[in-house]
Parts: structure tokens; C-alpha cells; sequence
């Protein structure tokens, strides 16, 4: 573990335990190094380290005999302040008309499986009465999916034949309204960040029903890329949050950092495994852990 | 890079981010260690050295081999696996119109019946394809259905039997004992089955492909990797270690969405994307 290997650094030295100007840079490369293993971006772990380089000069922690402990005890709190979610309510529901989320993401991250899962959660305990909208018209039978998705947790699923996927979000809002469903879940269709045409239409799906909340659903084994993908799509449209998914798996989850660090969009829920009821509130210190191994 | 001007300690930062935004991860650190002591032992002296270097370096390990799948053996049975959402079910539409197009009779098995219109997904992409399909509903046992599908390639004249799983995770021990028995299921219904075990990977995962392909090969013995989404800015790099730790062949590249964005896999070609 990180902790293990700063112990390392640090007791490789005389003064039992003090940190000297050299072996704090050589506990500053371990940081860095286990980041870049957790999958955090390179420019990002830089930015990281340089933070936790300054926390620890103001800190004066060379002064003292458990420089080690201190360093990685920084490095965590730095890490935990980053992810942190406001306290603010992850969704903005809005007053006397449907709220509207929008799910955007890359392509197999969790969206359907997520859409599904956002809106149990918010029936069972927000007392809301969600709508599902079936707006990947692309994938072979992903208007499917989400049907049987809606059908399995008893939440309605809109969607029309032959209708673009902007003008199935405002008619679904349409329905909304006429049905008293007050939660709108937008499910649609993975796309890369660099394909010009499908991320004008998430664009245009936003300017047609102004979207209350939007959530990039990251897939929490995303590497390097992340970063690259996330500054495209939050150039396209305001991100609120991120939903990390998979997160039931090894990965370290880095990408989550760096998503954080470059949009500045919070993770607000966690992705625990494929059934609907696999969803958590996110919890910014377990991850940290995740990623300090 | 290009450029004859003297190396400068920003440009080998650069090369480094370079390798590391790759996801080479432990392969980044190596290499870039290796072009900063080339730097320094003055045998890469200029701009125009560096991806030359670089890619010698990085072909030392990817090999220059091209491993294709061959097709033998009646009918040849190739399982796919590999985690949620890798592009399985994607992979294998662009297989199967690939091995059609080569003449070869190929059947589907929609043996994922667990997630939600994951049979339907792939029977759209049978139809598609004009090729026959075994499925059964969504809950029915998958190795039974692997069974029957294999029992039903051979009496059907198949050459090929494509084999569809669910996603699945790794990390848990009960679906990859599902899967190993939905290989030993194959391997029953006909001798040698199943003759490939592709494992596809997410080309847009980090350093968790690796820890995929080795739990993975320790628990179905792939045979064979193929990467997906390569048309988007990731580059894969994992696969750099995975050839160092494991000397898998790399079968083919998935590089977009339709059943025509399949590439064969060629290590000289792969290393010059690294470098775009
Ligand atoms: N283990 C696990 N699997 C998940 C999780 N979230 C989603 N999945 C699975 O990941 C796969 C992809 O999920 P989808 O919901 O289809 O992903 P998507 O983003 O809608 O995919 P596209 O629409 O093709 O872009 C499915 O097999 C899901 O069951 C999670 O938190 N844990
Ligand atoms: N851009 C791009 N998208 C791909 C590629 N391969 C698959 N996809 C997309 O990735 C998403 C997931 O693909 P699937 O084939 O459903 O993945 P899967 O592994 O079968 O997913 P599960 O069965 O749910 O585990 C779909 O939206 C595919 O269109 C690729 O090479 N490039
Ligand atoms: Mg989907
Ligand atoms: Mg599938």
C-alpha cells in the first residue's frame, strides 16, 4: 500500500523518522506514482502532488519524527477534499413542472442500467414518480432494454418510433405533464466525444428541454482517456455530476479524480453492481481509499 | 516529433506524458527511463530520434507477429467473453460478418441470459447478418444453452458457432465459475471446444485490463484478445504490458460501431497509433 511504501522512504533514513528535503521528494515521486497506477491522469497527478508538496511545506512537517504518516495522512485529506461532494442535493428538482436529467456518457459505461437505477432510488426514496425516456435510437434494442429495465422496477418507459432523440425528450416532458410524472430520466445512446454529429445531438437534446440535472456516467475502469472525453462533453453541455459505475470491480478509480479535477462536476452516486438496486450516495473517502490502495 | 534540434528536458517531459496518456502505465515508466538515459548516454540526440527509439523500444515487447484467429476444426467454436459493456455482443457481430464474408457458414449463441434484451440485441444483429441464432429466454441456464447451440452447430453443418456471454466482473468468483463451466459444457458437446477463447477488451480501460486478462485467462485459458473502441481517442496501451506479462495474441481491433469497424491486429500498426 502507498502507506507502506512512504514508511519505506521515510525509514530508509537516519533522524528516525524525519523527512528531509531529498526523501520528501522521493515520498512525493511514491504519491505520484501510485496515482498514476490508480489510473489518475498524468497532468492531473502532477497537479495532485504539487498540492500535497505545498500542504506539506505549510504543514512543516519536516520538523517532525512521523513525517511519513503526516505525508500520506496530507496526501489522503487532499484527495478526500478534491471528491468531496457539496452539500447540496445532487439533483435540482424543480418547482410546478417535470425535472428533467439528462444521462450523457461514452459508450457501454452504465447509462441504460444506471437510468434504471437512478429511478428506483428516487421513487423508493425520494417519493418521486420518475418517467423513463428510451432516447438511444442507435444501439439494437436499447429502446428495449429499457423497457424491460421499466417493466422489472414498475416505472413507465416513454418512447416513440421514429422520432429523433431531441424531440422524444420534449415530448416525454409533454407526457410528463399530462401524466403527473415529475422526474424525467433521459436515457441516450453512448458516443464518443470526438463524434462531431452525436454530440450535437446531445446538444440539441439539452436545448430542447433544458435539462435540470445532467450526469456523466463514467465507467470507474476508464484509464488515461477519461480526461479526454470529459473536457469534450462538458464543452457540449454543463455536467452536474458524474455517476461512477463498476465500481464493484478492482479498478482503482482514479479516472474519478480526474474527472473531478478537470469539469469540477461532483460524483454523486456509485455504481455497485448490476441490479437496480446497486446504487449509492457517493462516498468520497471510500474511494480515496480505493485509490491510495 | 520531429526536428533536429537538441532534446530538451520539456520535450522528454512530453514523450513521457505522451507514454503514460497511452495507459502503458509500467511500460511508460520503463520506456520513458530508457529514452532519458539514451539522452543522456547521447544515442538519442535530437527530436527526430525519439520516435524512432520509441517505437524500437515498444517493439521489442509487442513483437512483430501478427497472430490471426485461424479457422479449423468442425465446427470451430469460439467463445467471447469479457467485463460489462467491453463491446462483446458488438465484437461479435463484426466477427461473424467477417467469417461469413471469408465463406464460412456461421452460427450465433446467445448464451448471455441474464441481462436485459441482451438476447434481443444480438438476434437484431443475426438478422442483420442472415445468420442463424440459438437462443432461448432471458433466465434459462446459459451452459445448457451453449450445449444445445454446439450439439446444434455440428448437425447443422456449421462451420463457425459464435458463443455470447454476459458481462461480467472478474472479481466475482461465482460468474467465473459460470463461465468456466460454460466452457467445459462446449468442450463436451464437441471435442476441442471451445478451439478460441477471445477475451474482449474495453480499449478505453486503464491499468484493470491487465488484471482482466489474468484472472481471466486463469479462469477460461484465453486464447486470443481483441480491443474495442480504438476509434476514440484511447490508445490501448495497456496492452503493451499485457504482452509482457502474458504473451496473448492479440486477434483483432474494434474501431467503431457498425459490423464493418473490425481491424486485424498488427503490431507495427498499433505502436504508429500510439504515437498519433
Ligand atoms: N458490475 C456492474 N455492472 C454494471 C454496472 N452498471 C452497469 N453495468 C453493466 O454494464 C453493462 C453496460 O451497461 P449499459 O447500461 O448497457 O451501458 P450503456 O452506457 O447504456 O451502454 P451504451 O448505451 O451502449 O452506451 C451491462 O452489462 C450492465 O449490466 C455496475 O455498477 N456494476
Ligand atoms: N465506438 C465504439 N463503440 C463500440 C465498439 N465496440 C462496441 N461499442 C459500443 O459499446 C457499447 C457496448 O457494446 P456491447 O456489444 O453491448 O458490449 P457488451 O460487452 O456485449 O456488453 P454487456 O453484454 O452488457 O456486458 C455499445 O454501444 C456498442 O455500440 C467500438 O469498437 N467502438
Ligand atoms: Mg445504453
Ligand atoms: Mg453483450
Amino acid at each position: 500500500s502507498l502507506s507502506q511504501r512512504l514508511r519505506k522512504v521515510v525509514s530508509g533514513l537516519a533522524g528516525r523518522g524525519k523527512l528531509s528535503e531529498s526523501n520528501m521528494q522521493d515520498g512525493l515521486a511514491e504519491i505520484r506514482a501510485a496515482l498514476l497506477e490508480a489510473d489518475v491522469h498524468f497532468r492531473v497527478a502532477k497537479d495532485l502532488v504539487e498540492r500535497v508538496e505545498q500542504a506539506a511545506i505549510g504543514a512543516k512537517i519536516l520538523e517532525s519524527v512521523s513525517a511519513g504518516e503526516q505525508l500520506v495522512k496530507i496526501f489522503h485529506d487532499e484527495l478526500v477534499a478534491l471528491m468531496q461532494a457539496p452539500d447540496d442535493e445532487p439533483i435540482a428538482f424543480a418547482k410546478g413542472r417535470p425535472t428533467v436529467l439528462l444521462m450523457a456518457g461514452l459508450q457501454g459505461a452504465g447509462k441504460t442500467t444506471t437510468s434504471a437505477k437512478l429511478a428506483v432510488h428516487l421513487r423508493n426514496d425520494k417519493k418521486r414518480k420518475p418517467l423513463l425516456v428510451a432516447a438511444d435510437i442507435q444501439r439494437p434494442a436499447a429502446v428495449d432494454q429499457l423497457q424491460q429495465l421499466g417493466k422489472q422496477i414498475d416505472i413507465p418507459v416513454f418512447h416513440v418510433a421514429g422520432e429523433a432523440p431531441e424531440r422524444l425528450a420534449s415530448l416525454a416532458v409533454a407526457e410528463a405533464k399530462r401524466t403527473g410524472r415529475d422526474t424525467v430520466i433521459i436515457d441516450t445512446a453512448g458516443r464518443l466525444h470526438i463524434d462531431e454529429g452525436l454530440m450535437a445531438e446531445l446538444g440539441r437534446v439539452k436545448s430542447a428541454v433544458n435539462p435540470d440535472t445532467t450526469f456523466l456516467v463514467c465507467d470507474a475502469m476508464t484509464g488515461q482517456d477519461a480526461v479526454r472525453s470529459a473536457q469534450a462533453f462538458v464543452e457540449t453541455l454543463p455536467l452536474d455530476g458524474v455517476i461512477l459505475t463498476k465500481l464493484d470491480g478492482d479498478s482503482r478509480g482514479g479516472a474519478a479524480l480526474s474527472v473531478r479535477h478537470v469539469t469540477g462536476a461532483p460524483v454523486r452516486y456509485a455504481g455497485w453492481g448490476e441490479k437496480v438496486e446497486d446504487l449509492q450516495p457517493f462516498h468520497a473517502d471510500r474511494l480515496v481509499s480505493r485509490v491510495l490502495g | 516529433l520531429v526536428g533536429r534540434s537538441m532534446l530538451d528536458a520539456s520535450t522528454l517531459d512530453e514523450m513521457e506524458e505522451l507514454l503514460y496518456t497511452a495507459d502503458l502505465g509500467p511500460a511508460a515508466a520503463s520506456v520513458a527511463a530508457d529514452l532519458r538515459a539514451a539522452n543522456k548516454a547521447g544515442t538519442v540526440k535530437t527530436g527526430e530520434d525519439v520516435e524512432p527509439f520509441l517505437r524500437e523500444k515498444l517493439g521489442e515487447i509487442m513483437g512483430t507477429q501478427v497472430e490471426p484467429l485461424r479457422i479449423a476444426g468442425k465446427p470451430f467454436v469460439l467463445l467471447v467473453c469479457g467485463v460489462n459493456g467491453s463491446g462483446k455482443t458488438t465484437s461479435i457481430a463484426k466477427l461473424a460478418k467477417h467469417l461469413k464474408g471469408e465463406g464460412h457458414k456461421v452460427m450465433l449463441a446467445a448464451c448471455d441470459t441474464f441481462r436485459a434484451a441482451a438476447v434481443e440485441q444480438l438476434t437484431v444483429w443475426a438478422d442483420r447478418l442472415d445468420m442463424p441464432i440459438v437462443k432461448r429466454e432471458t433466465g434459462a441456464d446459459p451452459s445448457g444453452l451453449a450445449f444445445d447451440a454446439a450439439a446444434r452447430a455440428r448437425d447443422e453443418d456449421i462451420d463457425v458457432l459464435i458463443v455470447d456471454t454476459a458481462g461480467r466482473l472478474h472479481t466475482q468468483k461465482n460468474l467465473m465459475a459460470e463461465l468456466e463451466k460454460i466452457r467445459r459444457v462446449l468442450g463436451k458437446a464437441i471435442p476441442g471446444a471451445p478451439h478460441e477463447v477471445l477475451l474482449i477488451l474495453d480499449g478505453t480501460t486503464g491499468q484493470n485490463a491487465i488484471a482482466q486478462a489474468k484472472e481471466f485467462s486463469a479462469a477460461v485459458d484465453v486464447t486470443g484478445l481483441m480491443v474495442t473502441k480504438l476509434d476514440g481517442t484511447a490508445r490501448g496501451g495497456a496492452l503493451v504490458t499485457i504482452r509482457q506479462e502474458l504473451k496473448l495474441p492479440v486477434r483483432f481491433l474494434g474501431l467503431g460501431e457498425s459490423a464493418d469497424d473490425i481491424e486485424r491486429f498488427e503490431p507495427a500498426a498499433f505502436l504508429e497509433a500510439l504515437f498519433q
